[in-house]
């Protein structure tokens, strides 16, 4: 349903915030978290590759498909927080 | 489809 290609989209934690607000998750009209809006000066907007109505399938290689809106957003927050790695990967569909 | 429509709005989070 005009879903385009999963991108994967890699982005550095060069901010102390990553700077995205999320919507949806499983049991809601939004069943895939779905970026609402990206604020200035997080590391979103400063890597300038997330875009707004974006579904994040994936976090580190975490599915978060079937996951309720809570449990989605604590995933994408603890790879934000960890130490392990420098930057987040995400695995985006965009619609047309 | 009616069962999608009664499905809640979801809260948003800023992270």
């Amino acid at each position: 349903v005009g879903i385009m290609e999963p991108t994967l989209v890699r982005v550095p934690k060069c901010a102390s915030t990553l700077g995205i607000a999320v919507e949806g998750g499983a049991n809601t009209r939004q069943p895939l978290p779905r970026i609402a809006t990206i604020q200035k000066g997080g590391s979103a907007h400063i890597s300038g590759q997330l875009r707004v109505g974006q579904v994040i399938l994936e976090v580190n290689g975490v599915s978060l498909k079937g996951m309720e809106h809570r449990d989605a957003t604590r995933v994408i927050a603890e790879a934000f927080k960890t130490k392990d790695k420098d930057y987040v990967d995400f695995l985006i569909a965009e619609f047309n | 489809r009616e069962k999608r429509l009664t499905l809640p709005p979801s809260e948003i989070t800023l992270l």
